[in-house]
C-alpha cells in the first residue's frame, strides 16, 4: 500500500468520524443529507460483499467493517434516535435515490469487468459512490448556515477520492502497468463533482469566512 | 489493454 492510498483511507475514516462526532456531541445532523448517507450503506454493503469470500488483509477486513458499521450508524441515528432525527432536514432533503441508484445499476449490468454477482455489484457499487454525493450537495446549496463540522465533512470526502486518483496513477507506474478503467473513471467524476465545493471552501478558509454555497 | 480485477482497495 502506498502512502496516497493510505492518506486517501485516513481522509475517507477521518470524515467520517468528524461527522459522527457532529451527531453525538451536537446532538444535530442538520445539513447531513439522510438520502447520501442511506446511498453510502447501499455502496459498502454492495462492495463488500467479499468479506464472505475473500481475504485480503487485517487492515482491509478492519476497515471494510468500520466502514459498514459507521454508515449504518450514522443513518440509525438520522432515522431514529429521538433528539437527532428532529434536527433533520426532511424537506430540503428531497433529492430522489433512485434516480441514481437505477441508472447506475442498469450501467453496472451494461459495463463491467465479469459477469458475476459480486462483480455486478462491486461495479454498480462503485458507479453510485461516484454520484451518492449529489443529494448532500443539493441540500447543501438550500442551507443558508453550514457548520464547521459539516464543511469539513464533506471537503474530506472529497479530498478521499481525489487521493484515491493520485494512488491510482502511482500505481500504474510502480505495479504491472494495469488498468482499470471502472474505477478510474468513476472516481475521476466523483472528485469532479466536489470541484464547486472545494472551490468556495477553499476561498472561505483563505477569507476567514463563513461557508456559504451561491444558490 | 490489461483489465485488472483484483479488488485490495476499500
Amino acid at each position: 500500500m502506498n502512502v496516497f492510498r493510505l492518506a486517501g483511507d485516513m481522509t475517507h475514516l477521518l470524515s467520517i468520524i468528524i461527522l459522527l462526532l457532529k451527531i453525538r456531541a451536537t446532538k444535530s445532523c442538520t445539513g447531513i443529507s439522510l438520502k447520501t448517507q442511506e446511498l453510502y450503506v447501499i455502496v459498502f454493503l454492495t462492495r463488500y460483499l467479499d468479506l464472505f469470500t475473500k481475504y485480503i488483509s487485517f487492515y482491509n477486513t478492519t476497515m471494510k467493517l468500520v466502514f459498514l458499521g459507521t454508515s449504518i450508524s450514522i443513518v440509525w441515528y438520522m432515522r431514529y434516535h429521538k433528539v437527532v432525527k428532529q434536527t433533520y432536514n426532511k424537506d430540503q432533503d428531497t433529492f430522489r435515490h433512485y434516480f441514481l441508484a437505477i441508472p447506475c445499476f442498469l450501467l453496472a449490468l451494461l459495463i463491467h469487468h465479469e459477469f458475476t454477482v459480486i462483480e455486478v455489484l462491486w461495479t454498480f457499487s462503485i458507479y453510485l459512490e461516484a454520484v451518492a454525493i449529489l443529494p448532500q450537495l443539493v441540500l447543501l446549496q438550500r442551507s443558508r448556515n453550514i457548520d464547521n463540522l459539516t464543511g469539513n465533512y464533506v471537503f474530506l470526502l472529497g479530498a478521499y477520492r481525489a487521493l484515491y486518483l493520485v494512488n491510482w496513477v502511482y500505481r500504474y507506474f510502480t505495479e504491472n502497468h494495469l488498468v482499470r478503467w471502472i474505477p478510474w473513471l468513476s472516481g475521476l467524476v466523483q472528485t469532479t463533482l466536489y470541484a464547486d465545493f472545494f472551490y468556495y471552501y477553499i476561498k472561505s478558509w483563505k477569507n476567514n469566512e463563513k461557508l456559504q454555497l451561491p444558490a | 489493454l490489461q483489465q485488472d480485477s483484483v479488488k485490495d482497495e476499500l
